[in-house]
């Protein structure tokens, strides 16, 4: 479902250039669960994001579901992102002025549900990451393992095929981040594509297949769970 | 060189009301080394922002190196932040418009310290994290992994007596973990008082002692390498 070739993303500032990603081939096959590791500054969050269709690279191609990604206008972009992936991001990115409820109903405003609809749906999501009690925090009325849940409420809230998810479980205890863990394996047993980027070893082992990324490269693609 | 007696955190939302903190009785001795593990949203973030004298509580008391917290003034309380106390914030807090040398200068400007003398401490503070060829980078130039880097960096600068860091590593790769950890060790080695809130054992086990905290209480209070 995901094919990219040639993947480079290059940062020009002032005299330097910061070659974020440098000649990236990544096949992630429909319904897989795929982890992406790699040291900090390495490059998987700029992946993640083209894989998002939130930015484009410098050079390379990314096919989704067969098409190439850089032939789309910006309104079938908004589209595919709103409909085909749930993206969460490393630093969650809500709406600050606005409820966790309010925060999750988002992304079912283009989906024609009606109003109660939206509300049933992110209220469930939200409790489905343990959030019943909170529907009603603001952003920084919530700790950050609670935010970081609310962002994970929103990528699902629209039942997407493909979940891409930067680091989701880095401010959550043990015990919530098992949960987290057991919820991915149920959208994978779903069908649903699921790619986490993670610096816990333990979170990688419960991908089939682990890809690690160096100074903008891919320099592993084996197994899970051999990590 | 902390004592206190008796916080308690409620957080008023209209009829409802939160407990964040319900009664915290914690001594941390100079130079100790101490680890805070719990839930999320037990109320660890909101106990660090007692300490740090970002915030007060409801109810209690708080004594820092022998003075009652609530009795100070804000000029005073600001002066006591700024030369005791280097603050490591759990989302971060970096002024988006500066570069990382800049944002690790700030500190610095009511140390009486000459501008090229800034410069010097904030470079060095930077390349002791690991980051000395990205001091240019603003925020939104920099990977997760990096702003938390350089959020360390900047609660390092003033040479603080007690360091306080809100979950410093859930966006670092083992490796460069691990080096954060070792640079704890030396900053406790050199007599400061360090307290770390961590959602992963082997940060925990670092420290000298280790508390939990569930639903805004210290539920247990026990050596560090029991983890
Ligand atoms: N807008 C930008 N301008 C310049 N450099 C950038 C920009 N955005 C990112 N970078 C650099 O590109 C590199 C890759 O960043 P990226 O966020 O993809 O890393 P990462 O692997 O996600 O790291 P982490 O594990 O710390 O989150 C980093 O070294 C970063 O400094
Ligand atoms: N301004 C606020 N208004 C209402 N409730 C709040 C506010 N700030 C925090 N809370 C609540 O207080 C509780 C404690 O929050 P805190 O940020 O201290 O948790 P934490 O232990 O740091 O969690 P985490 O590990 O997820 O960071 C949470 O349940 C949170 O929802
Ligand atoms: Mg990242
Ligand atoms: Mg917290």
């Amino acid at each position: 479902v995901i094919e990219t070739r040639g993947l480079i993303k290059i940062y020009r500032m002032g005299p330097t250039e910061v070659r974020a990603l440098d000649g990236v081939d990544l096949d992630v096959r429909r319904g897989e669960y795929l982890s992406i590791m790699g040291p900090s500054g390495s490059g998987k969050s700029t992946l993640m994001n083209m894989l998002g269709c939130l930015d484009s690279p410098t050079e390379g191609s990314y096919r989704l579901d067969g098409v190439e990604v850089s032939g789309l206008t910006d309104a079938e972009l908004a589209a595919v992102r709103n409909r085909k992936i749930g993206f969460v991001f490393q630093t969650f990115n809500l709406l600050p002025r606005y409820t966790a409820q309010v925060n999750v109903e988002l992304p079912l405003l283009y989906s024609g549900a009606s109003r109660a609809e939206r509300r049933r749906r992110a209220h469930e999501a939200l409790q489905t990451v343990g959030l019943g009690d909170r529907t009603d925090h603001r952003p920084n009325e919530l700790s950050g393992g609670q935010r970081q849940r609310v962002a994970l409420a929103r990528a699902l809230v629209n039942d997407p095929a493909i979940l891409l998810a930067d680091e989701p479980t880095g401010n959550l205890d043990t015990r919530v981040g098992q949960e987290i863990l057991r919820l991915f394996d149920e959208l994978h047993a779903q069908g649903r594509t699921v790619v986490v980027v993670t610096h816990d070893p333990e979170v990688a082992a419960r991908a089939e297949r682990v890809v690690r990324v160096v100074d903008g490269r891919i320099v592993e693609d084996g197994p899970g769970a051999r990590f």
